[in-house]
């Protein structure tokens, strides 16, 4: 499933 | 990006200015834990090997480089500026950090979301964010006068953790699938402990009494 992602975060 | 998401990052840009300032300006590292500073270091460039293979925004890679760049800085200052270092308090400051690294290696080889090098290393560095500051609590608690740049540093560190849990709660309800358990069980610990710190520090600040 798509879905957002913890990478984006800092 | 959410409103808690930019409050949050903006609040810990905040916190390593006032660490900056202390350090640049007062010449004086008193209160700070080198332990801490370098395993922030740690989890920041472990954390941002991607900046070479994935692009976000031009914004997440500033405040990656800001973060990589303001982490080593500051161990730099506190190991070798003569000025800053004479103020370090090296013979309080004797947390064992080591035996954090090696039990959240072993726990990122453990548990992650796949095992590849990049993604063992970034869950490596979320176990670590989670603990990293336990050395500066301990000595927090042995030093009977922090100043308040040193007080101001560990409060706007804890806001930034206590906004990243409300990005994840709006991200949760607003952003499809967006389950990331690792993320949010480390953050929890993270924050845990800083609420704990914070629940002793208020209860000396109204007592008058030193932290037990």
């Amino acid at each position: 499933p798509r879905g957002g992602s913890a990478k984006d975060e800092l | 990006m959410n409103i808690f998401r930019l409050a949050g990052d903006m609040t810990h840009l905040a916190s390593v200015l006032v660490l900056l300032l202390k350090i640049h300006t007062i010449k004086s590292c008193a209160g700070v834990s080198l332990r801490t500073q370098e395993l922030y270091a740690i989890v920041f460039a472990t954390r941002y090997l991607d900046i070479f293979t994935s692009f976000v925004s031009v914004y997440n890679t500033f405040m990656k480089l800001v973060f990589l760049g303001s982490s080593f800085s500051i161990v730099w200052y506190m190991r070798y500026h003569k000025a800053v270092h004479r103020t370090y308090d090296r013979e309080q400051d004797t947390f064992r950090h080591w035996f954090l690294v090696l039990p959240c290696l072993v726990l990122a080889l453990l548990i992650h979301e796949k095992f590849t090098f990049l993604e063992v290393l970034w869950t490596f560095s979320l176990y670590l964010e989670a603990v990293a500051i336990l050395p500066q609590l301990v000595l927090l608690q042995r030093t009977r006068n922090i100043d308040n740049l040193t007080g101001q540093y560990i409060f706007l560190l804890g806001g930034y953790r206590g906004l990243y849990i409300l990005n994840w709660i709006y991200r949760y309800f607003t952003e499809p699938h967006f389950v990331h358990w690792i993320t949010w069980i480390a953050g929890l610990v993270q924050t845990l402990l800083y609420a704990d710190f914070f629940y002793y520090y208020f209860l000396r600040f109204i007592g008058g009494r030193g932290v037990e």
